[in-house]
């Protein structure tokens, strides 16, 4: 059924083959305003494409969201999927994104980490790291989140190849994650980076590598207060608002750390559904509802953005 | 593939720094192979662990010992993961 109307089901879970095959559908009914780009490959060797939304010029301001850099928080990918199919269909009709889009881009990497979501579909669906191979250990994968060159090998962040938070050998390390790097540094026009995760209904902006905060403390968190607003209003999903590390726990080498300190003020970081009742194995019937919701608040910090040139 | 048949996810709501600690003294415990979905950080938040069958009952002695109270959120991850994989083969299909 899928494959003949050429109709996607947003609301469910897909194959690594399956989401980038639908990229390449989205790229064709959209050709005016998304391309596809290859920013590298990963370990094992796979494509690492970013959807480039943008109605034109060079180097525009941009905002970059990335979902599913931890492989098994399967709700993140289908989050992200939803939301670049809504960016495209709604350019055009919705005023305040037609708006955005006339004078910003923004970049969508939906599979930060392709091996990792590959292997919880062959092999490990708990797998939440890379998957290089660490030498002179028999455990394989670093934390792609804790791999960033900021604070990196702090507190927060495990130096133990055979633990989930492990940081790997240096920063950066991680070919996913130096992919990413590339394109922001020789970019060099992100005014906002945003890392889709899941789960616990987190809302949160730097630091985690330490406690003290920001510069700009009292305007993301009224930012992420405001968004989280708009999230909670249309199903009654609670998030709580803070920093990284006041929220949840001290985590060196985290990306919203790096692009905060590489001058992208509007970093933030989602936490999705759920409160627990399923944790990483949320129904797939909670995929629209969750994307639908976690919109609202992306609209929200995309807008202020837009409304807040730097 | 891995399977996780028995596997339970056990929510702990931590209500002292002490039960905190006592957790993260159980987060060091590599033999037991628990995966901590939530991390025992505050008690504003949960602490989730996936607890494989054969560590079960370690770890609810542990708690139980400590009384720290723990409710069972995934009674068999594996019936879970098979629903979904279930369901995933029907929507390819």
């Amino acid at each position: 059924k899928e494959r003949s109307t050429r109709s996607f089901n947003f609301g469910a879970y897909h194959r690594l083959e399956t989401i980038y095959s639908w990229m390449d559908t989205l790229v064709a009914q959209y050709p005016k305003l998304v391309t596809k780009q290859l920013i590298g490959r990963s370990y094992e060797n796979r494509p690492m494409y970013v959807l480039k939304f943008s109605t034109g010029g060079n180097k525009r301001p941009a905002i970059w969201i990335d979902t599913g850099i931890h492989s098994r928080e399967w709700v993140s990918q289908a989050t992200g999927v939803w939301t670049a199919n809504k960016i495209a269909t709604d350019y055009g009709t919705d005023a305040s994104l037609t708006s955005l889009l006339n004078t910003m881009d923004i970049y969508m990497l939906l599979l930060a980490n392709p091996d990792g979501y590959a292997y919880t579909h062959s092999n490990d669906r708990m797998w939440r790291k890379t998957r290089s191979v660490n030498s002179g250990s028999r455990c394989r994968g670093v934390d792609p989140n804790r791999n960033w060159d900021a604070g990196f090998g702090g507190p927060g962040a495990s130096r133990n190849p055979c633990s989930d938070s492990y940081h790997g050998p240096s920063a950066h390390s991680e070919i996913e994650v130096k992919n990413v790097v590339n394109l922001i540094k020789s970019h060099g026009n992100f005014k906002s980076f945003i890392s889709v995760h899941a789960y616990s209904q987190l809302l949160m902006y730097p630091y985690g590598y330490s406690c003290n905060s920001v510069p700009d403390q009292p305007e993301l968190d009224s930012v992420g207060r405001a968004a989280v607003q708009k999230l909670t209003s249309l199903h009654g999903t609670r998030y709580k608002v803070g920093s990284i590390c006041k929220i949840i726990y001290q985590a060196s080498g985290g990306s919203i750390d790096w692009s905060y300190n590489m001058g992208i003020k509007y970093s933030f970081a989602f936490e999705l559904r759920d409160t627990g009742r399923y944790g990483f194995i949320l129904p797939a019937n909670q995929i629209i509802p969750t994307a639908s919701e976690t919109w609202l608040a992306l609209k929200h910090i995309m807008e202020y953005v837009r409304d807040h040139p730097y | 593939e891995r399977v996780f048949t028995g596997d339970k996810v056990i929510r702990v709501n931590v209500q002292t720094e002490q039960q905190i600690e006592l957790l993260q003294a159980l987060e060091t415990q590599q033999e037991w192979e628990l995966d901590f979905w939530l991390h025992p950080v505050s008690t504003e938040l949960p602490v989730d662990i996936r607890v494989p069958r054969s560590s079960l009952s370690y770890v609810t002695e542990y708690l139980n010992a400590n009384n720290i109270p723990y409710s069972v959120v995934i009674d068999n991850l594996q019936e879970l993961l098979d629903e979904e994989k279930a369901e995933m083969l029907e929507n390819q299909m």
